[in-house]
């Protein structure tokens, strides 16, 4: 049970990360292939964050915190994706920085909740 | 089971007035079925403050009650979370010219002006005054020290030998003032602008026996100023209500939640306590 | 084996905390069973030490500045301790300040062990 | 195994042009038996960059190789480092007055003029040109604007409009100079300062069809910048020698721990480089 968990809390802290350098990669080259690549991410983080709903009890603070901050990863990514399709620079621009600040948070609390865990 | 989940964050998680917010904020959070998380820097850190107000944030919250500290770091921050439907209340130290809805807490000028009243009453307009302030570049510290400077101004005997900065930490505080006293020997007040600078201050006059020759007004009603008060190292400090502080901005974001509206600025009391009023 | 180190890295996490605890409790009160507690919590940092040492394959550069952090944590310690003796309070608050930094970083190193431990 | 435990701490982990650096430091580190690490912030910012050297310090390594920032945030925490006995080098920016043993990297200002002059030249003294910059407030980037201002200065007819900050990221450059482009329609020239920032200003004149009418000159020899350089819409760029401060950095500071003199002051390689230089 606590193995499991740890598991997939890791998948989360990776695909997080792998969300925002597919996410860079696109911006700076604009080739499909990474659209691609970011768009498997995506979804795999939609998986993790619903296996996160079943298999983790919701009281604790810190994993409701969590689970909104992955909602607030997908969908700040996604507005990256759609602005910078429509050329806006100003907006795309400020939509990844806050992909880079959420998935930062996001890492801190997977160390937190790995943590809270064990002690 | 909660009907809405808050955040307050205190300028250091463990200084003793901020578990005082907290207990107020707490009491009514158990009262109005609200799940309140109280984080933030462990030290007084800025970049920890306003990153732990982006969590928040990012954490979908239903509100945020924090401090404003500085206008130029938290104005933008605050009118981000604010424009992306978060609401936003101040506590205790307030940025006005931000989207903020609402500030609750002390007038800190007029703190510092009422400070710095005492000040004359109680040494007959005559001393050489040091101040040790929790911060420079703090909104609430700034505004405590100028309204002590505005009341203090026309008095010819009343000098401010020095001004010196305590990070809000007790230890740093007393370093402050045992190097005040070794500098400037004609010291003979000190005006603590945060709750544990007066205590800091009062350990150092103690231990080098300067009770008798020293005048220390302080901020807070923590115990251990009352001790320091009791026996006679401390003569006044300022009153704040950090528990009605907690608790209002607490009862306040639920009627901003409910659509209510809520009066834009709410000052809490304050007052100076001498030892005479302790009995 | 995974386990017992968790549970290692994790006392060595609670007791730098009560280092830092004991030591305030006693720079501020200057009452002798603050010392002992504050002495106490030190002895044992001495000794998880020492169980790391034994645990651990000391090749991964984390857990080599790790072991050295514990040692800056009980040097500057014990430094505060010393200077506080003695009345000079400029040394004692600065090294009081570096007991608090020092007990951040192997807060932090500890999370990142512990995920390394995972991934 | 290894003789020797250095820390070097980029300004930003995965910038390419620091990518060079360690690529420099780690080949001197294999050949001389040091276990090197590289470790610093994710994405640039100076309070996590003095942390990492805070506790590369209370890890007890033998050395620490990292830019000098800023003078009053870098200087006094470089001078407790060193004072508590570990030697400092830094690279690629310099705090001169600060205690740190040796400095190698680029002589910013003279960068800076350089490019400058290369301006001059290659627009016949006439030009309306807006600067993108790293950073207001960081060492290198002052000196290179400065080094640039000073070379233009006597030119009638070049006209600095406008100077915004990248934060050293490639996005935000674009940004800032598309903000430029619609802002100021007179703009015909662009001059980046650091190793993105010619990319960022290249990608939006391609995207706006304005490469024949803008002239961009850019720093350091990145693959990108190379690539446009190849096309037309980059024409020059100041070469800097990351590779070499890296492996310098690391051989200087064997020789300090083992009691040889260094020199103060190691100035690398910089010159400008054109298309015609490429082939
Ligand atoms: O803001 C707080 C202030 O009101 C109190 O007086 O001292 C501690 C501070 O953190
Ligand atoms: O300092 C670096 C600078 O030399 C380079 O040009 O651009 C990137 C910076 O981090």
């Amino acid at each position: 049970k606590g193995f499991e968990r740890f598991l997939l809390l890791n998948d989360i802290y990776q695909t997080s990360n792998l969300i925002t350098q597919t996410l860079h990669a696109y911006i700076l080259d604009k080739e499909d292939r990474y659209l691609d690549d970011y768009l498997k991410a995506n979804i795999r983080l939609i998986k993790d964050q619903s296996d996160l709903n079943k298999t983790m009890n919701t009281n604790d603070i810190t994993l409701i915190n969590y689970k909104n901050m992955i909602d607030s990863l997908l969908h700040e990514s996604d507005e990256t994706v759609d602005y910078f399709q429509k050329d806006d620079i100003n907006q795309y621009s400020n939509h990844y920085n806050e992909v880079l600040k959420i998935a930062d948070f996001l890492q801190e609390s997977t160390l937190a909740l790995l943590n809270n865990k064990l002690t | 089971k909660y009907k809405y989940h808050f955040v307050l964050v205190p300028e250091e998680l463990d200084n003793e007035y901020w578990r005082l917010v907290e207990k107020g904020a707490m009491a009514a959070a158990k009262k109005y079925g609200v799940m309140l998380e109280y984080t933030g820097p462990k030290q007084a850190n800025i970049d920890e403050h306003l990153r732990t107000i982006e969590m928040a944030a990012a954490s979908k919250v239903d509100g945020i009650m924090t401090q404003g500290l500085s206008d130029d770091q938290f104005t933008p921050l605050i009118n981000k979370v604010v424009s992306m439907g978060t609401p936003v209340i101040t506590v205790d130290t307030d940025v006005s010219n931000s989207e903020r809805l609402s500030y609750i807490g002390t007038d800190n000028y007029l703190a510092g002006y009422l400070a710095g009243k005492a000040l004359i009453e109680d040494t007959d307009g005559k001393a050489n005054v040091a101040i040790i302030t929790g911060s420079f570049y703090k909104n609430h510290q700034k505004l405590r020290v100028q309204g002590f400077k505005d009341a203090v101004k026309m008095e010819k005997n009343i000098h401010i030998i020095d001004i010196e900065e305590s990070e809000i930490s007790r230890v740093r505080a007393a370093e402050k003032a045992y190097q005040i006293i070794t500098k400037y020997p004609q010291v003979n007040a000190f005006f603590g602008t945060s709750a544990l600078d007066g205590i800091g201050i009062a350990q150092v006059v103690e231990t080098y026996k300067k009770q008798n020759q020293m005048y220390i007004i302080g901020f807070d009603t923590l115990p251990e100023t009352l001790d320091y008060m009791k026996k006679g190292v401390i003569q006044a400090t300022v009153v704040q209500e950090p528990y009605q502080m907690g608790y209002g901005a607490v009862k306040m974001m639920i009627d901003i939640i409910n659509g209510k509206k809520v009066p834009s600025i709410v000052h809490t009391d304050t007052r100076i306590m001498r030892v005479k009023d302790l009995i």
